[in-house]
């Protein structure tokens, strides 16, 4: 599964 | 950034600014609930540790800080500055029915097994039931102040805001966070029932007043 390596919304 | 997640951001600043306001210009907390704005420092906590680890953008960090920094003060002014207009008797619901479960929930379903990662899907089930507090004062009490009515329209438009923003990012971007998502809907149907006060009686003039 493609990790969500960066959160980018607030 | 799309024109949905804009828009749900500033909601979410509007919301913020018009609570401030009105414990400013009232002089007064009354009608808000200490227990979720304690949530929702410790939403902004957990979720902005990556502040100074990973850049995003200018308007990506000032936001964090601005929302950190709001959370707190709005502490501040609850706890201390107004604290003899904080109505404690009515804003009785129990946090840690709430953080004790999500805390539970974020360690078995995320996306990886990582701190970071396990404080930031803490912060997003936190946050979708962070204004439970408020909506329960609301019910105890039974009504709310017109300006608490704005605060929390805004305050529910901005998450109902960034599930348009995800399903803009899935046909755009291919972009879908599941766990977001879910924790969105679940925030936002939290809101459903004010929602349909507000727009019934609010808009029309009315006091936000319950079904007794």
């Amino acid at each position: 599964e493609d990790v969500l390596d960066i959160h980018d919304e607030l | 950034m799309n024109v949905f997640r804009l828009l749900g951001d500033m909601s979410h600043l509007l919301a913020i600014l018009i609570l401030l306001l009105k414990m400013w210009k009232t002089r007064s907390c009354a009608g808000i609930s200490g227990k979720t704005q304690i949530l929702f420092a410790l939403v902004f906590t957990t979720r902005y540790l990556d502040l100074f680890s990973s850049f995003i953008s200018i308007y990506n960090t000032t936001m964090k800080l601005f929302f950190i920094a709001s959370s707190y003060f709005t502490i501040f002014l609850m706890y201390s500055k107004f604290k003899a207009t904080y109505d404690s008797n009515h804003d009785s619901f129990r946090m840690e029915f709430l953080v004790v479960p999500v805390g539970g929930l974020a360690f078995l379903v995320n996306h990886e097994f990582l701190p970071l990662e396990i404080l930031w899907t803490f912060s997003i089930y936190l946050e979708s039931v962070a204004i439970l507090p408020q909506l329960f004062m609301v019910s105890k009490t039974g009504e709310a102040e017109t300006i608490t009515s704005h605060y929390l329209f805004a305050l529910g438009s901005y998450r109902l805001l960034y599930i348009f923003n995800w399903v803009y990012r899935y046909y755009f971007d291919g972009f879908f966070d599941l766990i977001a998502v879910v924790a969105g809907c679940v925030q936002t149907i939290l809101y459903c029932d004010f929602f349909y006060l507000y727009i019934t009686k609010v808009l029309k003039g009315k006091k936000l007043s319950l079904p007794a």
